[in-house]
């Protein structure tokens, strides 16, 4: 583990009063692999050394403690306050004060959209709303199918139109049933796309517009790579998302995209995926995150 | 970096960079970089041109091996497609069930993931679309089974090509795999060299744990190649170089697109073009 290998840099050095620039430059080398083997982005690594050397310059090592234990702590305490550690966000939706709160799911193709919007209907009726599941996915195969299976097992109303071509009436077809059915939220499926189709992010665009919703959630990978800044930043800029879900969590990808997409988005992380079930599904942890992140 | 005059720290770091956020990963990074940093202290590689080309070889070299599709006389040629979740294994199917038929194969699909929402849905839209024939079972039924029964109909009706496809499951789901070696095992019983072709789809989205999946499914059920999917968006697919260079299973196709043609036998060449663009 990251640990082990600071604790053995640390060893070769002797009893260390102080991190200073000798003592740290290995150690941030090997945390910088360490973010970088995680799928943390190349530049957000940058940025993030940049803090910890900052922050680790002039640290004193109380005698109750060893310099690798410092610094790992300086490390772990940077992370877990860039992944949310004062946010308070994660685990919460913001319901509006005057129903139907409605919610977007949004993000690139297989990311967990619809199994995600399952598990946040879910979440919700536990919690005593009554839900409406919007299946705005009119271009993959069976996607209608796939999210009136769910609510079937969800035992939640789902709002469809076969016969349309035009996801954002739907959308605000939907919005309009659920005031009349006197719905406490709305969760809007959508279909997955690239951030780079201009005209699947413009229809994204004018859903949002159809709807004002007052939740857009960015559904990413847990196993996303270097290219999520690049996804993240793009929709986020489109859309103004409100939050992010990682999915697939019950794996064992490290899961740096999480500290990429939050660094470039600056949006909360609220929920992670932890399996295919509709309970699988849970607030998202600042400090397990980081532990999983440095690995 | 073809504006420099000459190797320098700043262009190797640049080079790192590149490859890096290519998601080629900090060891093969390393490996590729060090395999022409002899070259360049020795001065035999002189300019940024030559570092680059150099470079491109080294990677050309890795993915290059034959990437055709396993021969066997059999009748049906069983194709198994496996991977973890989301990563377009049911698109991928489609795809190649039309290209197939086109080259006047007798193609038929198994519908073998029984257990997702409206999977077997999904999949008999695009045999309808493609004019294929599905074997299925009801929901919830058992995968092995289904192939098995798909396996038994091909031979019984000659078809020249059965694809199967199987529900998403991370690598690290010890129960899941088993069922994956269960199903190949079924499989054997009614054809001893089936599946002749064992592909893993991987998202190009995907960044080192890529690497973990396909060792993962290539300890557990042997793969025979690669299909890198979703190369239509800004990822570049670079874990596939760390990939095959370790286990020397070979990309056989790559996706880009969600549409029916959007499929194509993968070009080490074109690829390694494209990664340094
Ligand atoms: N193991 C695991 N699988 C998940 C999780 N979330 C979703 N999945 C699976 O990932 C696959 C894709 O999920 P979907 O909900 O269809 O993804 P999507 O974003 O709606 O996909 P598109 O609509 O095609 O863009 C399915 O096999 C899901 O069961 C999770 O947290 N863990
Ligand atoms: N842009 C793009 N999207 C793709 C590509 N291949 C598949 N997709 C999309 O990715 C999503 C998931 O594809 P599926 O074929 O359902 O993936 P899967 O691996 O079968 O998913 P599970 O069975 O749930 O594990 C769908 O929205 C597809 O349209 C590709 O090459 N490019
Ligand atoms: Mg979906
Ligand atoms: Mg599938």
């Amino acid at each position: 583990t990251l640990n082990d290998k600071l604790n053995g840099v640390f060893k070769k050095l002797k009893k260390q009063v102080r991190l200073d620039e000798n003592n740290i430059t290995e150690a941030l080398k090997m945390v910088r692999m360490a973010l970088l083997e995680a799928d943390v982005n190349y530049k957000v690594v940058k940025n993030f050394i940049g803090s910890v050397q900052a922050k680790a310059m002039g640290e004193e090592v109380l005698k109750s403690l060893t310099p690798d234990q410092v610094f790992i702590k300086i490390v772990h305490d940077e992370l877990v306050e860039i992944l949310g550690g004062k946010d308070y966000d994660e685990g919460k939706i913001r319901l509006n004060s005057q129903p139907p709160t409605v919610i977007m799911m949004a993000g690139l193709q297989g990311s967990g959209k619809t199994t995600s919007a399952g598990k946040l209907a879910g979440l919700l009726m536990k919690q005593k709303r009554n839900v409406l599941l919007v299946a705005g996915d009119i271009y993959r195969p069976a996607a209608i199918d796939q999210l009136e299976t769910l609510g079937k097992q969800l035992n939640c109303d789902v709002y469809s139109d076969r016969q349309s071509r035009d996801a954002v009436k739907i959308a605000a077809d939907a919005l309009a049933y659920a005031k009349k059915t006197a719905k406490d939220v709305v969760i809007i499926d959508t279909a997955g796309r690239l951030h780079i189709d201009e005209e699947l992010m413009a229809e994204l665009v004018r859903t949002k517009e159809a709807v004002t919703p007052d939740e857009i959630l960015f559904v990413a990978d847990a196993m996303t790579g270097q290219d999520a800044v690049n996804v993240a930043k793009s929709f986020n800029e489109s859309l103004e998302a409100t939050g992010i879900i990682l999915t697939k969590m019950d794996g064992d990808a490290r899961g740096g995209a999480a500290l990429s997409i939050k660094e470039v988005t600056g949006k909360p992380l609220k929920f992670i995926g932890t399996g295919e079930k509709m309970t699988e599904f849970e607030a998202f942890y600042p400090d397990r995150m980081a532990s999983r992140i440095l690995g | 970096f073809l504006g420099r005059k000459e190797i320098d720290d700043d262009l190797l770091e640049e080079l790192e960079e590149l490859f890096i956020t290519s998601d080629i990963g900090v060891e093969t990074t390393m490996k590729i970089i060090d395999s022409v940093r002899d070259q360049v202290d020795r001065k035999t590689l002189k300019n940024p041109e030559d570092l680059k080309n150099a470079l491109k070889e080294q990677i050309f070299n890795i993915l290059n091996i034959d990437n055709s599709l396993v021969q066997t006389a059999d009748r049906p040629y069983v194709m198994m497609v496996v991977g973890v979740n989301g990563t377009g294994k049911t698109t991928s199917i489609a795809k190649m069930a039309k290209m197939f038929k086109e080259q006047g194969l007798k193609t038929c699909l198994a519908a073998g993931d029984t257990f997702r929402a409206a999977a077997i849905d999904q999949l008999c839209v695009w045999a309808d679309r493609v004019d294929v024939p599905v074997v299925k079972q009801s929901a919830g039924s058992d995968s092995a089974a289904v192939i098995f029964d798909a396996i038994q109909s091909c031979k019984a009706k000659n078809f020249d090509v059965l694809i199967c496809d199987t529900a998403g499951r991370l690598q690290t789901k010890v129960n899941l795999m088993k069922e994956l070696e269960k199903i190949v095992r079924v499989a054997k019983k009614e054809l001893p060299d089936a599946p002749h072709e064992v592909l893993l789809v991987l998202d190009a989205t995907s960044g080192q744990n890529a690497l973990s999946q396909a060792l993962k499914f290539h300890e557990d059920v042997g793969l025979t190649g690669l299909v890198l999917t979703k190369l239509d968006g800004t990822a570049k697919g670079g874990a596939i170089i760390g990939i095959v260079d370790e286990l020397r299973v070979p990309v056989k196709f790559i996706g880009f697109g969600e549409g029916i043609d959007d499929l194509k036998p993968f070009d080490a060449q074109n690829f390694v073009e494209a990664l340094f663009d």
